[in-house]
């Protein structure tokens, strides 16, 4: 038997929305430790990874490992019919086919109880290493989806470089070029508009910004996002959600051939 | 030009 309790429905539909445009179907692992989902996008390009761990829930129950194969389509669709201030319960017998999502508003007048068919999904997981990155920046989280954007009006890379006290966004393409540039915060009193840079080595490395663009649907989990970057490495695109875990985005490189 | 690598050539499978 597996049942946990959330007391926002709102993180969990945001969640969703973070990941449903990368993949299509994807399997979340639930453990004594939490909730978790890895998946590689179709291409096998980039890969997600999300942790939902145990504390963060109001209740958690999980008397054996379970793996929830789900249409993220349909996921979200049913995570949808929440509101956001509902309380979300989500149930699933230990050998059971269903995943049941039900949805209790805040004054308890409303309970809402939809069944999920699950899927049985054989989803290769891959190890990702521990490591330490050469850059980490961390910078307001609508920031960065604005760049991303932005960018994507030039060019279908971006180039990032990364030295000492800041950080470049670089885009060619056809119709012209265009540079960001992004300055470590010198003094912030708010936590959310910082931009701070760590730099180990000044690394310059070029990536989709398709991929990227897809990434900033995560936007609305956390105000800030963290990029980890080292030489000829996937570039990790972190989201914290408050108490309650990550959303955490891997993109390979592009590099000379 | 550069090209696009795959995340599996970075992560194994476990």
């Amino acid at each position: 038997m597996f049942e946990c309790r959330l007391p926002k429905a709102e993180v969990l539909k945001k969640t969703m929305d973070a990941l449903k445009d990368l993949i299509k179907e994807a399997v979340w692992d639930v453990s004594a430790q939490g909730l978790s989902l890895q998946s590689m996008d179709s291409s096998h390009v980039s890969l997600v990874q999300v942790t939902l761990r145990t504390e963060g829930f109001d209740t958690f129950r999980c008397d054996k490992n379970i793996a929830l194969g789900v249409n993220m389509d349909t996921m979200q669709k049913l995570m949808k019919c929440a509101s956001n201030d509902d309380n979300i319960t989500l149930k699933s017998e230990d050998n059971g086919d269903l995943l049941s999502l039900i949805f209790e508003s805040p004054n308890g007048e409303k309970t809402s109880e939809y069944e999920m068919k699950l899927m049985d999904l054989d989803i290769e997981q891959l190890g990702i290493p521990d490591q330490e990155y050469s850059c980490t920046i961390k910078m307001p989280s609508g920031e960065f989806q604005r760049i991303c954007r932005d960018l994507s009006n030039i060019g279908e890379s971006v180039n990032i470089t990364v030295v000492k006290g800041g950080v470049d966004f670089s885009a060619k393409g056809d119709i012209g070029n265009a540079k960001i540039h992004v300055t470590e915060s010198s003094n912030v009193d708010n936590e959310k508009d910082a931009v701070t840079v760590e730099v180990n080595e000044p690394v310059n490395l070029t990536f989709a910004l398709r991929y990227l663009n897809f990434f900033t649907k995560a936007t609305p989990l956390s105000g800030q996002v963290s990029l980890s970057i080292s030489p000829d490495v996937p570039l990790v695109v972190a989201y914290e959600i408050e108490d309650l875990g990550h959303v955490k985005y891997f993109l390979a490189p592009k590099i000379e051939n | 030009s550069k090209q696009q690598t795959s995340i599996s050539s970075f992560f194994k499978p476990k």
